[in-house]
């Protein structure tokens, strides 16, 4: 584990005193090492072990740690702040219905929190969701998430084979106002960032749909192009916010700082499981813990 | 990036980043350079063209992998299981291997035997017609997958199918009933046919990091992985975690998946990978 690593490094650390620049440099390179591991992005880690770097240099060894637990009390605290220090709520205030879109990378897992989040809007928040599902691409996107809503008992606006995402978001948005729905859960098709034609797409619902929140959903298990994804779906669409999905498995989940370190947007969710209930409010603390193992 | 420029740490280093962007991962990389540093320190590279052919090379070295040929021809019904963690791209490359083989002149059963996730079935069926398949073989949702993989290898056998191609349902290699039940199918499978299946197919999407290792371990260690599908090349993501994973677990890569539509299927082909990833 890392903290066993940085013990070895230290245990040659004659007496106590200042941390410097020479037992930094060991750290640093089995810290840097740890991040790449946990699939933060290369140029993410630099930034971070330069902030760590400064934070540590000259510091006083306190009496109560070892210069080791000193250093990963830095790093973890630096991490901690990058993630955003407090639970970043969900964006419910304006006219009703609320439009709250989710987007992001094909197979990320958009579908299955759409309902995720309409039956916590429902259970939790006390809410009356409507779903909507504007992928008319994707083989049965449209009767896996009116499964969906069946399962939880919230209603889906059911599009007309000729309809368009931005159609179904604006006829999905009428029959909202006419029935008494206060929010509105969009989902989309998973589109690639590099996808022009379908990023033009989601500008143009955002522009006449106006929702609070536009929600990136990603997957904790997204390698180095975590920041590729995330960095042009903020530049294109200025996101509200990230979920985090898959994230019961055991990836250390590094996409989850390089996605904040490159967008500064909360992530406000984690998907615990392929099960409805399975969403959860996001803890930088704890997720800070798991990337540094 | 580092054409024209002298060998030294400098560069090493530049390599590195390339490497790790694009997600070869801490080991393998590692490995990598250490192996092009003596090359260095022996003379035997001169300048950064003969450093990038020399890494290509490395590259080549880790993909390369002995094993059979994928030839469905070797049985009939030919049976291949697909499987995966969730939203890798499973299903669709389902419905693209079955179009490929249509285009051979081969017949294919689909097997729906995700019956779990919502609509699973409805999309699996949609590709199936779109790649003209024999049929669909299918049953409830919430039914016993081991079921519809039996009912299908069984309709196969009797039918004189050329090709079954099994779709299970997306999961974590950390949930250890769910590889059970794979397991299960797997047996069950090789009851209706001995030897079957021919190929257990582990889909990996490109866009992953290093929990593709212990993905792949996992499935390897619960199935035994005969073939790779690495996924979504036509984003940004290099897929570099693939070299590694050949290196380490000896499984080919049979097909790369290019895109969202039924054509967006290729072979694998080492060259154009190594190329692809500076
Ligand atoms: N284990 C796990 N699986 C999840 C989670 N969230 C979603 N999934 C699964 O991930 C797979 C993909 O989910 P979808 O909701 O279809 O993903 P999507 O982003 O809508 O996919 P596209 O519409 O094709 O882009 C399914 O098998 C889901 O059950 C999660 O938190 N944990
Ligand atoms: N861009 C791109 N998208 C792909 C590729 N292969 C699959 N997809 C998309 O990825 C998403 C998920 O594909 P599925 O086939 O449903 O994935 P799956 O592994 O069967 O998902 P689960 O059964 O839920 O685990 C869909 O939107 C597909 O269109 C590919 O090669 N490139
Ligand atoms: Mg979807
Ligand atoms: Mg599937």
């Amino acid at each position: 584990s890392l903290s066993e690593k940085l013990n070895n490094i230290f245990r040659k650390l004659k007496g106590r005193g200042k941390l410097n620049e020479e037992n930094i440099k060991d750290a640093l390179k089995e810290i840097k090492f740890a991040l790449l591991e946990a699939d933060v992005n290369y140029k993410v880690v630099k930034d971070f072990l330069e902030s760590v770097r400064e934070k540590a240099l000259g510091q006083e060894v306190m009496r109560s740690l070892t210069p080791a637990q000193q250093v990963i009390k830095i790093v973890h605290e630096e991490m901690v702040a990058l993630m955003g220090g407090k639970c970043s709520e969900i964006n419910l205030k304006g006219p009703i219905p609320v439009p709250i879109m989710l987007v992001g990378l094909q197979g990320s897992g958009k579908t299955t929190t759409c309902a995720k989040l309409a039956r916590f809007l429902k259970n939790k928040k006390h809410r009356k969701p409507y779903l909507v599902p504007a992928d008319i691409y994707r083989p049965a996107a449209i009767d896996q998430l009116k499964k969906l809503g069946d399962q939880i008992g919230v209603d889906v606006y059911l599009p007309t084979p000729n309809e368009d995402p931005l159609e179904i978001c604006e006829n999905a948005m009428k029959k909202a106002k006419m029935n008494g729905y206060d929010t509105l859960v969009i989902d989309t098709a998973g589109r690639l960032h590099i996808n022009e034609k379908m990023m033009n797409e989601l500008e143009i619902i955002k522009q006449r749909v106006r929702p609070r929140e536009i929600l990136l959903v990603a997957d904790a298990m997204t390698g180095q192009d975590a920041v590729n994804i995330a960095k042009t779906f903020n530049e294109k669409l200025d996101i509200d916010g990230v979920i985090l999905t898959k994230t019961e498995g055991d990836a250390r989940g590094g996409a989850a700082l390089s996605i904040k370190a490159v967008t500064k947007k909360p992530i406000k969710f984690i998907g615990v499981g392929e099960k409805i209930d399975a969403l959860e409010l996001f803890h930088p603390e704890r997720m800070a813990s798991r990337i540094l193992g | 990036l580092i054409t024209g420029k002298k060998i030294d740490d400098e560069v090493l280093e530049r390599l590195e980043e390339i490497l790790i962007m694009a997600d070869v991962g801490v080991k393998a990389t590692d490995e990598l350079i250490r192996q092009l540093s003596k090359m260095v320190g022996k003379n035997e590279i001169k300048d950064s063209e003969q450093l990038k052919e020399c890494l290509k090379q490395e590259v080549l070295k880790f993909l390369k992998v002995e094993a059979p040929p994928f030839d469905t021809s070797k049985a009939r019904p030919f049976v291949i299981m697909v499987v995966g963690v969730n939203g890798t791209g499973k299903t669709t490359a389902i419905g693209k291997m079955a179009k490929w083989f249509k285009d051979q002149g081969k017949q294919s059963i689909l097997a729906a035997a995700d019956t779990f996730r919502a609509a699973a079935i409805e999309q699996l069926e949609i590709w199936g017609k779109r790649a003209g398949v024999v049929d669909v073989i299918k049953s409830q949702p919430g039914a016993d997958p081991s079921a519809v993989a039996f009912d299908a290898v069984s309709t196969a056998k009797a039918r004189g199918i050329d090709i079954v191609i099994i779709d299970t349902a997306g999961r974590l290699h950390t949930k250890v009933n769910l590889m059970e039940e794979l397991k299960k199918t797997k047996r069950v499978i090789g009851k209706v046919m001995p030897g079957a299946p021919h190929e257990i197919l582990l889909v990996l999407d490109a866009t992953t990091g290093q929990n593709a290792i212990a993905q792949t371990k996992m499935f390897n260690e619960a199935l035994g992985v005969t073939g790779l599908i690495l996924t979504k090349l036509d984003g940004t993501a290099k897929g570099g975690i693939v070299i590694g994973i050949c290196h380490e677990f000896n499984i080919p890569i049979r097909f790369l998946g290019v895109g969202e539509k039924i054509t967006d299927l290729r072979l694998f082909d080492a060259e154009e990978f190594a190329e692809a990833l500076f």
